[in-house]
């Protein structure tokens, strides 16, 4: 149906076998792209007569470049003083907070060091290191290990008679 | 390292092309107004001397001008003006008798047949200096490449054409012609139409 084109030459001299195509934003109707269908008609052919999937051509239409890059209208909005920078205050804001919240943890930690009493837990995490028999020093080699003296040495296996 | 490359000058101008004089049929004396759309001047006035290399403008797949300058390599031409054949020609059939001819290999009730090709009137096409549509050009469409595009030849299918440009649609201007009589049409008339896409036509959807 004729009614449905949003876009309409007029008659053209068909001789001249050519016709400029301005393409404009209004075209694209609020969307970034869209399929456009190009259909010619001749006179002979009435309105109602007229289909336009006889003689046709599909093509693309698209708003720009897909490529992120400055547009023409980004430009001349950044010139007047206009942008954009909601993201930039997002991207901001969160740095800013995890640093806040770094800061007042170390100030709360400072105000109460005279109330804080963790000996219990340095002397437990001391002791697990000196459960190795003799001298720490003369143990370098098994430093890593939580050694014990032969005489805890697991013994709740019994021995079968054929073993004794 | 590497020398700096110094930018060549461009020279642009904001010069209107001033109308000029032609004579057409019989005498009749006509003015010509340039006009210059998308960069290429139609109606220019013909240069005073001709040597067969000058610039002539043709169509990318997207319908864009691109100036096309000829050039002598060896014995060839390279970028040379396009040939038409005789595809703007009106063919007709001139039938000659024995009579007329008198051909010794003829019968005397025989006749002979001959096409003859006349030129078409240039008189406003010469104005256009863009390459024009030939069913030569005609490109392959459709989902299996296996349909053509007639009467078009620009822009080809499923191209990506940019708001704020022109781009030309040319169309082969012999193409329809009266049922009735060969006479080619004399009015056209374009329309741009939304095609309803779905996903899977856009390539988004997944499998």
């Amino acid at each position: 149906d004729l009614k449905a084109a949003f876009f309409s030459s007029g008659w053209l001299k068909n001789v001249d076998g050519i016709y400029p195509l301005e393409l404009t934003a209004d075209f694209l109707d609020g969307a970034y792209d869209r399929k456009v269908l190009l259909a010619i008609q001749p006179d002979n052919i009435r309105d109602d007569e007229f289909n336009p999937w006889e003689h046709y051509v599909l093509f693309r239409m698209i708003m720009g470049p897909r490529v992120a890059k400055t547009t023409k209208q980004q430009k001349a909005l950044q010139d007047a003083g206009i942008s954009d920078d909601t993201w930039y205050y997002v991207a901001l804001s969160i740095p800013t907070v995890v640093v806040i919240a770094c800061v007042a943890m170390y100030f709360f930690l400072y105000l109460n060091r005279s109330h804080r009493d963790i000996h219990n837990v340095k002397d437990f995490a001391i002791n697990q290191r000196r459960r190795v028999l003799g001298k720490f020093k003369d143990f370098k080699k098994y430093k890593k290990i939580n050694n014990r003296p032969y005489s805890e040495l697991p013994t709740h296996t019994k021995k079968t008679g054929k073993q004794n | 390292r590497r020398n700096v490359i110094k930018p060549k000058e461009t020279t642009t101008t904001s010069e209107i092309p001033k109308p000029w004089l032609r004579t057409i049929y019989s005498g009749q004396k006509e003015v010509v107004t340039p006009t210059v759309i998308a960069g290429v001047t139609f109606s220019a006035k013909p240069l005073a001397t001709t040597n067969g290399l000058e610039p002539w403008i043709s169509l990318d797949q997207f319908g864009s001008p691109k100036t096309k300058r000829p050039q002598i390599k060896g014995a060839k031409t390279k970028d040379a003006r396009p040939d038409y054949s005789t595809y703007f020609k009106t063919v007709a059939t001139r039938t000659l008798s024995y009579d007329e001819l008198k051909a010794h290999n003829m019968e005397e009730d025989e006749v002979y047949e001959e096409e003859v090709f006349t030129d078409e009137d240039d008189t406003y096409v010469s104005l256009n200096p863009i390459i024009r549509c030939t069913p030569d050009r005609y490109f392959k469409k459709g989902p299996a490449g296996d349909i053509s595009s007639e009467p078009f030849c620009t822009p080809k299918e499923n191209k990506e054409l940019k708001v704020d440009n022109t781009y030309f649609v040319s169309w082969y201007t012999k193409f329809f012609q009266k049922p009735d009589t060969d006479e080619t049409i004399e009015n056209v008339q374009l329309h741009l139409f939304y095609v309803k896409e779905s996903i899977k036509d856009k390539g988004l959807k997944k499998r």
